[in-house]
């Protein structure tokens, strides 16, 4: 889990970087 | 199969998941269509490229990993989307990302893509291929605007492109899926959607087998991405720690 930590956060946050 | 399929899942659930994968990839685009059409013509002066030439090819690297890196969010974003990708369990929706958010965005390059004069959207203006050639990767660069030129020829319309795109994502072949067969099970009703929409459209019948035919064109050209960037680590080591991290962590194996 720790080795893809961004895209496990990126996928579970609702609030996603992407300026939507 | 696909007419065995269509006997089992009904027209209006193949329907409804074309709504929801169309939604999720204009959702999702890093331009949208009127931005795209606004910036058509906007390309780096002499100057610009001749500054972007004398770039150091490990600047250059950083630069593109970084324009990378920004677009994946957006892929990611799409396959969260997607009806049934978050179904899967995580580490199947980490390995279809991993394997497959490189050929999503070069199918949605073609988007950015201008086949009249062979640029792409690069950083807010359209560049030629001389514009990476500090990158010191022509092989590639050359295979990605191929890439860009075969597909523009298609025609793509923002349905297909979103169609292919989750399928492409949705590829139930990539090594180490504990769940390929929910995959596959949604990767046909994905392709089943494409095809309604050629045949609503167009009604030409082998433009799905043009379509799939450049898959591997673009396997390719992931190939290489990763055989350019194992070489780059092996020279720049000190370089390649500092890419952003999300980068790393979709092609670092």
């Amino acid at each position: 889990k720790e080795k893809h930590k961004i895209l496990h956060r990126l996928l579970q946050d609702s609030s996603s970087p992407v300026d939507l | 199969e696909g007419g065995h399929l269509a006997s089992d899942v009904s027209r209006i659930e193949i329907e409804r998941l074309a709504q929801n994968v169309v939604k999720s990839h204009l959702e999702t685009s890093q331009y949208t269509s009127e931005e795209l059409k606004r910036l058509a013509w906007i390309l780096y002066s002499q100057e610009d490229i001749r500054n972007m030439q004398s770039k150091s090819c490990e600047a250059m690297w950083h630069e593109c990993t970084v324009q990378i890196s920004n677009a994946i969010q957006y892929v990611v974003e799409f396959a969260k989307r997607v009806d049934g990708f978050m179904d899967l369990c995580q580490n199947d929706q980490i390995i279809l990302l991993k394997a497959g958010c490189l050929e999503v965005l070069l199918i949605r390059m073609i988007r950015a893509f201008n086949p009249l004069n062979n640029t792409v959207l690069f950083a807010g203006k359209y560049a030629g291929v001389q514009m990476f050639k500090s990158l010191g990767c022509d092989d590639l660069i050359n295979a990605i605007f191929e890439l860009g030129r075969n597909l523009c020829r298609l025609q793509l319309s923002d349905e297909e492109i979103a169609l292919f795109t989750a399928a492409v994502l949705l590829s139930p072949d990539r090594p180490w899926l504990s769940e390929s067969k929910k995959v596959q099970k949604l990767q046909d009703k994905i392709y089943l959607a494409l095809q309604h929409e050629i045949q609503k459209k167009s009604g030409n019948e082998d433009r799905l087998s043009k379509i799939i035919s450049k898959l591997p064109l673009m396997k390719t050209i992931c190939n290489l991405h990763l055989d350019k960037l194992e070489f780059f680590r092996l020279v720049h080591p000190e370089v390649a720690t500092n890419f952003p991290p999300l980068y790393k962590e979709v092609f670092n194996s």
